[in-house]
């Protein structure tokens, strides 16, 4: 990511906007969601919030021209130049400016609004282009964005944060976030995760750029943004584990893992999975749990587990071992699991297996948001 | 040898080549750069630092990819800064 010169910034988190016009090939209403939409984009990493005014001067004034409007900078008709933005600042700074001789639409059949909007916007809160071709900031239109699963890059999310740092109210009380907690997402029978933990007595479920919180004493979790606590962690975990005896959460991603205290990333990571003992054949991780009772890590790599051993930091001999082995019953590959209880519970796909390692059997399954009280 | 500024490589023209590096990699604007593209003229320099900055392989050509980049959509602000 980069900066404008003097990394300039907006000096407040209230920020305002204008639809100054419209373009006349797509509804106002969709104008108004895609421009709603992709300022949420931003607001949902930042602090920031963006209040629509309907005249006079906004800090973000969006209006479609053609040609040569005004700014010394003319519009080149069709194809080439989609719009350009300004760093923030008074009058035409931090303004939006949209060629209207694109094909505006909602979708992918003409330049999508939404996307392109949301890259500009990036500029009027102090972004500069991103090298980072996963980026919405990298200067080129990407046809191919998946739009019903966009999310901004790390390097976004980096980039912006550095600017404004995190959001300040926790998502959990956003009014986007109690929509989704009541959302049926929660209670979905067919619901399933990437990874779960456990953490200072609460058990995390983590799904995509989402987790759910759950302590023992509430009777339904509460639905967090990831970005929220986390920022500069990737969403999409593999795994997750808690080292209890270090107050530590170990979140792995492909081959990487991050050690994390409270919100706070402990420095050095992320890390190679391979410091732990893994061969190169392991690419990723699927899921790892701390058993504290005996010390030892385990961790699930499609049908086989290693164990490490938390004191010596290293993985034990004559590991890995068939999953199904040591764990009858077992026999699906597993997304997630943790110990809770004196019991292991294995999560594999919307479903759970729970398993006492003491008769070495299954005792129970159940559905994987079980713990959610549906 | 003389590049015709109207030459066309890969359906596009040398004067939008010379007008994507003036307006997004901030090359000089002087008509002649193009007449005499040698490795070390700054027109080849410019091309190096747009292809880097793209993710493109840095050669100082305008081959198939970097124009085929460069016909792309795209947002209007230069890529670094003057």
């Amino acid at each position: 990511y980069a900066f404008f010169p003097y990394m300039s910034k907006w000096k407040k988190n209230e920020v305002t906007y204008r639809i100054v016009n419209y373009t006349t090939d797509m509804k106002q209403t969709d104008v108004d969601t895609a421009i709603e939409r992709a300022l949420k984009v931003w607001s949902d990493v930042t602090p920031l919030t963006f209040t629509r005014l309907d005249e006079g001067e906004a800090d973000i004034m969006i209006s479609f021209a053609v040609k040569d409007h005004g700014d010394f900078l003319p519009f080149d008709g069709p194809g080439g130049v989609l719009g350009h933005a300004y760093p923030p600042g008074p009058k035409i700074n931090g303004d939006v400016h949209l060629d209207d001789d694109e094909k505006w639409t909602e979708d992918k059949s003409g330049v999508n609004l939404f996307l392109a909007v949301a890259h500009e916007f990036g500029h009027s809160l102090g972004l500069a282009h991103s090298s980072d071709t996963r980026a919405l900031m990298y200067p080129v239109y990407d046809i191919n964005t998946d739009l019903t699963k966009f999310r901004l890059s790390q390097d976004d999310i980096d980039g912006i944060q550095s600017l404004y740092g995190y959001p300040s109210v926790p998502p959990t009380t956003s009014t986007e976030n109690e929509t989704l907690e009541k959302d049926p997402a929660t209670c979905d029978p067919n619901m399933s995760f990437d990874a779960v933990s456990t953490l200072r007595g609460e058990m995390l479920f983590f799904k995509d750029k989402y987790f759910w919180r759950k302590s023992t004493n509430s009777i339904e979790p509460t639905l967090c943004l990831l970005s929220a606590y986390w920022p500069s962690l990737p969403s999409g975990f593999d795994a997750a584990y808690e080292l209890t005896t270090k107050d530590t959460v170990f979140v792995f991603k492909e081959s990487k893992f991050w050690a994390v205290r409270g919100s706070d990333i402990q420095p050095g990571y992320p890390r190679d999975i391979y410091t732990l003992g893994f061969p190169r054949t392991v690419k990723k991780i699927d899921a790892a749990f701390f058993h504290k009772e005996k010390q030892k890590t385990y961790f699930f790599v499609n049908d086989i587990y290693w164990r490490y051993d938390e004191k010596r930091h290293a993985m034990d001999h004559g590991y890995p071992r068939q999953i199904a082995t040591d764990f009858p019953g077992v026999d699906e590959k597993v997304d997630a699991v943790f110990e809770a209880f004196g019991f292991f519970y294995f999560f594999s796909g919307s479903s759970q297996i729970e398993f006492d390692p003491n008769a070495q059997m299954v005792t129970r399954t159940l559905k994987s948001n079980s713990w959610f009280n549906c | 040898y003389p590049l015709d500024p109207a030459a066309t490589v890969g359906k596009l023209s040398m004067d939008r080549v010379q007008k994507y590096l003036e307006d997004f990699y901030h090359l000089e604007k002087n008509v002649n750069q193009f007449v005499r593209m040698k490795s070390s003229s700054p027109v080849v320099a410019k091309i190096r630092e747009m292809q880097r900055f793209l993710g493109l392989k840095v050669t100082g050509n305008l081959d198939d990819d970097t124009m085929e980049m460069m016909k792309k959509p795209r947002c209007g602000f230069p890529d670094v800064s003057s």
